[in-house]
């Protein structure tokens, strides 16, 4: 909240929209706008009712560089959008960049998102240091309900809850990377980065970045579900391949690939598989090994057919490593094999465990 | 010695994204940049995006401070 709190004093609060962006229909910005407040109201007993004259309590309007306020926007990126906490006059006014470019889909930006987070901050909500949280300050495009635990909670103790009890599936939590008990989805080799996966969060880490970065898959990548099961790149394709459930994505950086989503099944696994646990590619022989179970298959990346003689089992070809993966990497000559909070690190030459770490040692824990 | 170009250019954004969202003085000067000052309000920023609070500007505070984001102060009285 912003400091004393500050509130509207009554439910029914009034709008109106002063302009229109030309980077969209009228129509598009009115549904934004509606959509943006409605989230809002899903979860308070707040109610918004829209003024075409006079003054509203939210006045929203578009505007760049000194737009009136004496808090001047600064072209585009950077500062995206404003607002005012409630109160009379500009309390509760509501700003928009017209420098940015304002979108209805996952393109930068998404002026329903930064609409929403903006009269969060109209109602009284201040910022939140929770990345998964609607009022965090940094953009992040999501898709599905906005408001996360911290939201609702943060919204509701100005308000109270929607009396009609209208229930609505929180975002997720992001997940702490210094949990003890942390365990990964998947983790990746990207361009030199390491993408670790987990929950509906992931990990980048750069080697020149002590802290790694957290962010929300769909936020980079929108056409990839929120749960992934393992992935691995190809170096030498220069892609990505991302698996959930019974399909798989192929990326090219932060692009998807033509003709993806595919089944699992086309890399040669029986239709009885229904999801594969761990992936990694292993340069030196151009192999990508699939953890699935208690077993593993070989596939081979330059005839793109899976080696004969599999399945075979975990524990009889890597000693040491007697629990099924979550995630698996490999670098010079190590594979990192993730299973719940431990981080096991397997050398081919001595073909055996070498080390056992926790897992998030990995997260500079 | 004199700030390299690059290293001023992110001295200056730093003060300004300190300025406005947290609240830091304006108009520092040169070594006043390194000054108690300038340092409270980055480990106060460092802290609230829980980056490990250095009081330094390194990369990955300077990388935050370069994402697309909301106009409104992080902390305290918005007036």
């Amino acid at each position: 909240h912003f400091p004393q709190h500050l509130k509207w004093q009554n439910n029914q609060i009034t709008f109106r929209i002063l302009n229109y962006t030309p980077d969209l229909k009228k129509s598009d910005v009115d549904r934004a706008i509606r959509n943006a407040l409605n989230v809002w109201s899903d979860v308070t007993p707040l109610k918004f009712k829209k003024l075409y004259k006079d003054n509203a309590d939210i006045m929203i309007s578009f505007g760049s560089k000194e737009h009136g306020d004496y808090n001047p926007f600064d072209g585009p990126n950077g500062l995206l959008a404003h607002a005012y906490p409630p109160g009379q006059g500009i309390g509760g006014d509501t700003h928009f960049d017209e420098d940015e470019h304002w979108t209805k889909d996952s393109s930068t930006y998404n002026l329903f998102i930064v609409a929403a987070h903006e009269l969060g901050h109209a109602l009284g909500m201040s910022h939140s240091s929770d990345a998964g949280a609607l009022m965090y300050p940094v953009y992040s495009y999501t898709t599905g309900f906005p408001l996360s635990e911290d939201d609702i909670e943060g919204i509701q103790a100005l308000y109270g809850p929607n009396p009609n009890h209208k229930k609505v599936k929180p975002k997720p939590v992001a997940p702490n990377k210094c949990d003890p008990m942390l365990s990964f989805d998947a983790v990746t080799e990207l361009r030199g980065e390491t993408i670790i996966f987990k929950d509906s969060f992931y990990w980048r880490l750069h080697p020149q970045m002590p802290e790694p970065e957290q962010t929300l898959i769909k936020s980079t990548w929108p056409s990839i579900p929120s749960k992934v099961d393992a992935a691995y790149e190809n170096p030498e394709k220069d892609i990505v391949i991302i698996f959930s459930g019974i399909r798989m994505w192929a990326l090219n950086g932060y692009d998807l690939v033509d003709g993806y989503p595919k089944y699992i099944h086309k890399l040669g696994l029986p239709k009885t598989i229904k999801k594969i646990d761990a992936a990694v590619y292993i340069s030196d022989t151009s192999k990508t090994l699939l953890f699935i179970d208690e077993d593993y298959w070989s596939y081979d990346e330059m005839t793109g057919t899976m080696d004969s003689g599999y399945p075979r089992s975990i524990e009889s070809d890597f000693p040491g490593m007697n629990d099924e993966v979550d995630a698996a990497t490999y670098h010079y000559g190590y594979l990192y094999f993730f299973h719940e909070n431990m981080q096991y690190e397997y050398s081919y030459t001595s073909r055996k465990v070498i080390r056992i770490l926790r897992t998030n040692s990995i997260l500079n824990c | 010695l004199p700030l390299l170009s690059a290293d001023k250019d992110n001295w200056d954004l730093a003060e300004k994204y300190l300025h406005r969202f947290y609240d830091l003085p304006a108009g520092l000067q040169g070594r006043q940049r390194s000054s108690g000052a300038f340092q409270t309000k980055l480990k106060e920023m460092q802290k609230f995006f829980k980056l490990k609070v250095t009081g330094n500007l390194d990369d990955n505070t300077l990388e935050l401070m370069k994402q697309a984001r909301c106009g409104v102060p992080d902390i305290g009285e918005y007036n």
